[in-house]
């Protein structure tokens, strides 16, 4: 038997908004420590890690490693029909060919029961190597979001570079070229919160090509955490992590462009 | 002048 509530409900519809464009579909493996999921786009070349931590939910059962085979854009139909506030029960019998999703409104007065037919998917999970990178950034998420939307109108490739000082992101099309660069926040800056600002973690300065369609996607995560992880190396594919507070993470690794 | 890399060059198969 698995069984896990989230008190928020919605957190988990902003998840599965945040991979239904990029995979069709995946296997949610339930185990004893929490939910993890993997799955590439159709193209190969963005993966999308999820893991939820079971400390995250209200309550959390797992008597057996259980295997959920997922078609999300179904899954996202039955949570349409969640309230924005309703708590969120998740259960599944260890052969079943079918999970319950309970929504419950916060006062109880409202319980919507559905159940979602599972599928088969014999997918292959990938494994990602430890890495060191040579540089990682973190920054406000609706920043990343607004830059990576803006420089899409301009063209599709944004070329991301890190110095110590600044990480710049450089765009180049038909009509012209431009780039935004994000200064790192003053160390000595101890007002303001810490979401809003720009940190810079720097072994050596590296640079590398991104396509702009698949860094817009990743950033319908923008809703799950205020600020965004990029880590960078060389010849190596970006990592773009949202972070969220107690319940994990969603990470999308993104294979690079390399100019020819 | 770009040339898309795939994830499954730089991932190997668990």
């Amino acid at each position: 038997m698995f069984e896990c509530a989230l008190i928020q409900g919605e957190l988990f519809r902003k998840l599965i908004a945040s991979v239904q464009d990029l995979v069709q579909d995946g296997n949610f493996m339930c185990d004893a420590n929490g939910i993890s999921l993997q799955g590439m786009d159709s193209s190969h070349v963005a993966l999308v890690a999820l893991a939820l931590k079971k400390e995250g939910f209200v309550e959390y059962r797992c008597d057996r490693d259980v295997t959920l085979g997922i078609n999300f854009a179904n899954l996202a139909k039955m949570l349409k029909c969640m309230g924005a506030k309703d708590r969120l029960s998740i259960r599944a019998q260890d052969e079943g060919d079918s999970a319950s999703f309970v929504f419950e409104s916060e006062d109880s007065s409202r319980v919507s029961n559905f159940e979602l037919k599972l599928m088969q998917i014999d997918q292959e999970q990938l494994g990602v190597p430890e890495t060191q990178y040579k540089a990682v950034i973190r920054m406000p998420s609706s920043e990343f979001q607004r830059i990576c939307k803006d420089l899409s109108a301009i063209g599709d490739t944004v070329s991301i570079s890190v110095t110590k000082e600044a990480v710049k992101f450089s765009v180049g099309g038909d009509i012209g070229s431009g780039d935004m660069s994000l200064r790192q926040s003053e160390s000595g800056d101890v007002d303001g919160d810490d979401s809003e600002k720009v940190m810079i973690e720097l072994e050596e300065p590296v640079q590398q090509n991104f396509a702009l369609r698949y860094l817009n996607n990743f950033t319908k995560a923008t809703a799950l955490s205020k600020t965004v992880t990029l880590s960078l190396g060389t010849d190596m594919p970006l990592v773009t992590e949202y972070k969220m507070d107690n319940l994990g993470s969603i990470r999308y690794y993104l294979a690079p462009k390399i100019d020819e | 002048p770009f040339q898309q890399q795939t994830i499954t060059n730089f991932f190997f198969k668990a």
